[in-house]
């Protein structure tokens, strides 16, 4: 049945689709009964198409939507982060990852307005599809990742006050969205070509990702002033390119067979997710009491008890 | 000394044929080199890195004496037994990967988001008698 929840069959390839006959001699994966494949997890595109028959058909029939090259660029750099060149997963410390995803928004609507009082207000409502997200990825961290094409010339380093407050559409009901996050931060850097800003949105992510939604739809004001916060700001249109609408990132813990679980291996004494968690002091601490001194904790599972 | 005695008078040709079983085989089951390019498959239209793939792969034949060598279970050495012996039609044991090493692939899905993902078991890295 999670199979049906997000990017199961309903995605999968024709092949999925043929009578029940047709079955058995178009792919091993099909042979076998039918309540065991409803059960089964869909396969990674990859697996998908090395235990398929006819690599060629992905090749040709699967129309694939090209991503923006921006986004193209920031994974390639994060797969070099992540992987040595011949493809083995670098042991880096501490991120349980083993799965990053980066959606683009399938829609978005730009609204931008000038306030003398808040500067520049580049509101977007988006709408990211969680089909390929599988019930065995769980989520670690999710990010909103803005690009800053700027023509600003690269010497000068600006502040960025920013107000993000992200509103969850609920497409159910039409009421106005509620607020469901929001946050204010400043940034300082040095504005470079097309830097890249992200922002961590996975308190925000996390109730509805753990509830199987398969659409998100937000509404992301982003407010920027430019100039030094001390003296006064010049409104200045923070940004002479454009504030590209963001992408959002998911760094995902995959549990299926297939996956890597490079930090559960018993090499590492490892039992569990949640034991490599607490270690690791990951990218985001679900259990929210980290560290808390063990004797607090003994004492309490003795008074439990 | 003994195996001299017991070993009729011969010609040297028997004498080697006699320690032959001895020798370990000349293509013995080891590992094999084995790089690919996605583009070769025409895939590398969706799958963005890595460029180049070596899975390797085990080849040559099983040894009799596997146990030591290849970490083969005792029931190796039996099924070996078993085909030398009784039954030809049972199946030497075959030389085949033992250990693995996982791969981190990037790849452009079918609604144009892009993915990372580390699979376990991409690429052989010991070979073993099974």
């Amino acid at each position: 049945p999670h199979a049906r929840g997000r990017g199961g069959l309903d995605e999968a390839p024709a092949s999925l689709e043929a009578p029940e006959g047709a079955a058995s001699e178009l792919n091993p994966v099909l042979q076998l009964p039918q309540g065991v494949r409803q059960g089964y997890a869909p396969l990674p595109p990859l697996l998908k198409v090395l235990s398929d028959r006819g690599p060629q058909r992905w090749d040709s029939e699967v129309p694939r939507l090209q991503p923006d090259s921006r986004a193209l660029r920031y994974m390639k750099r994060l797969y070099k982060m992540s992987a040595t060149k011949e493809g083995i997963p670098k042991a880096h410390k501490g991120n349980l990852y083993n799965t990053v995803r980066l959606l683009t928004p399938c829609l978005e609507c730009r609204h931008r307005h000038r306030d003398l009082v808040k500067g520049d207000v580049h509101s977007v409502d988006l709408l990211f599809n969680l089909d390929r997200v599988t019930a065995l990825e769980h989520l670690l961290k999710s990010v909103l990742l803005y690009s800053f094409d700027t023509s600003v010339p690269t010497s000068s380093s600006i502040t960025f006050i920013c107000h993000l407050s992200i509103k969850e559409h609920d497409s159910a009901s039409q009421v106005c969205p509620s607020i469901s996050h929001s946050l204010a931060f400043s940034l300082h850097f040095e504005v470079r070509k097309r830097k890249w800003v992200e922002i961590d949105v996975t308190s925000f992510l996390q109730p509805l990702i753990a509830t199987n939604r398969r659409n998100i739809h937000m509404a992301v004001n982003f407010t920027c002033l430019m100039g030094d916060p001390q003296r006064s700001t010049k409104l200045e249109d923070p940004v002479n390119g454009t504030l590209v609408p963001p992408s959002l990132l998911l760094y995902l813990n995959d549990t299926s067979e297939q996956a890597y679980h490079g930090w559960n291996s018993l090499k590492h004494g490892m039992k569990s997710p949640v034991q490599a968690r607490q270690r690791n002091s990951p990218l985001v601490d679900l259990t929210g009491d980290k560290g808390k001194g063990n004797s607090q904790g003994k004492r309490a599972s003795r008074q439990r008890r | 000394n003994e195996n001299l005695k017991a070993a009729p008078a011969s010609s040297p040709y028997n004498l080697s044929e006699y320690f032959k079983q001895f020798v370990f085989p000349q293509n013995e089951c080891e590992l094999h080199n084995f790089r690919l390019s996605f583009s070769q498959l025409k895939w590398d239209k969706w799958i963005i890195a890595p460029h180049r793939y070596s899975p390797q792969y085990c080849h040559g034949d099983c040894p009799r004496a596997v146990g030591h060598r290849y970490g083969s279970p005792v029931h190796t050495m039996v099924q070996n037994l078993i085909y030398e012996k009784l039954d030809p039609s049972v199946p030497k044991p075959s030389c085949v990967p033992a250990e693995y090493s996982p791969l981190s692939v990037l790849t452009i899905e079918p609604d144009g988001s892009i993915v990372y993902k580390e699979y376990e078991d991409m690429i052989a890295t010991k070979c073993t008698c099974r």
